[in-house]
């Protein structure tokens, strides 16, 4: 028996709206530790790895570990079907192939059930190690979505290099280059406006802008995207889901010629 | 164009 109510409905449907393009089908993992989720893209070029805690959900009960596989796109569509401020919540029988969403608006007036189909997934879990970053980069997840989406306007890459300068966004395309640098900044008023930089050695790698442009779904989770980079490893892409846990978006970078 | 590197190359399956 698996019954999780989340007072803050809304953040499930970011969630979704946040993956459903890069992941079509993924198993869902619910555990004591909490409800989560590891997919990679069709191509095996980008991982996201979500975690929401138990903690975080008003009433959690997981029996036992269990793994429900869904269609991304359909689970969205029903959870659009929920307000904005409606508690959400999830529950499944045990051995049962389907879930079932109940949304409540906040004032009890309206109780809507959807029940999905689950579906049978054969899906590889990848061991991510812990890892020491050269530079770990924190800034307005709103100023990276933007300077994704305007770079994609001139090129299909992005080579992000970290120095002490600051961290630099930069790609080239059949009309021309561009080269965006963002300066450590952190005596702004309000700390989620801030831009700081740890780095242990200057780091410069190339990905794929189409994949970044599709991390950035995720912006409406969270004021702060925190980039990770080694220079032999997936960037981490990280919004933190306040009070609850994490979507990391592991990207795979491309080979310098 | 730079070829793409895939995350199983970095990850291993558990």
């Amino acid at each position: 028996m698996l019954e999780l109510r989340l007072v803050q409905g809304s953040l499930l449907k970011k969630v979704l709206e946040a993956i459903k393009d890069l992941v079509n089908d993924a198993n869902f993992d619910c555990s004591a530790t909490g409800f989560s989720l590891q997919a990679m893209d069709s191509s095996h070029v980008a991982l996201v790895a979500l975690l929401l805690r138990s903690e975080g959900f008003e009433h959690y009960r997981c029996d036992r570990n269990l793994s429900m596989g869904m269609n991304l796109g359909n689970m969205a569509k029903m959870l659009k079907c929920a307000g904005n401020d409606d508690i959400i919540t999830l529950k499944a029988d045990d051995g049962s192939d389907t879930v079932t969403f109940m949304f409540e608006s906040p004032t009890q007036d309206k109780i809507s059930d959807f029940e999905m189909k689950l579906m049978d997934i054969d899906s590889e879990h990848l061991g991510i190690p812990e890892a020491e970053y050269h530079a770990i980069v924190r800034m307005p997840s709103s100023e990276f979505g933007r300077i994704c989406k305007d770079l994609s306007s001139i090129g299909d890459t992005v080579v992000i290099s970290v120095t002490k300068e600051g961290v630099k966004f930069s790609t080239r395309g059949d009309i021309g280059t561009a080269n965006i640098v963002c300066r450590q900044n952190n005596t702004v008023d309000k700390p989620e406006e801030a831009t700081i930089i740890e780095m242990t050695e200057p780091v410069s790698l190339t990905f794929a802008l189409r994949y970044m442009n599709s991390f950035t779904k995720a912006t409406p989770l969270s004021s702060i995207v925190t980039l990770s980079l080694s220079s032999d490893l997936p960037v981490v892409v990280e919004y933190k889901i306040a009070e609850m846990g994490y979507i990391r978006f592991y990207l795979a970078p491309k080979i310098e010629e | 164009v730079n070829p793409q590197r895939q995350i199983t190359s970095f990850f291993s399956k558990t």
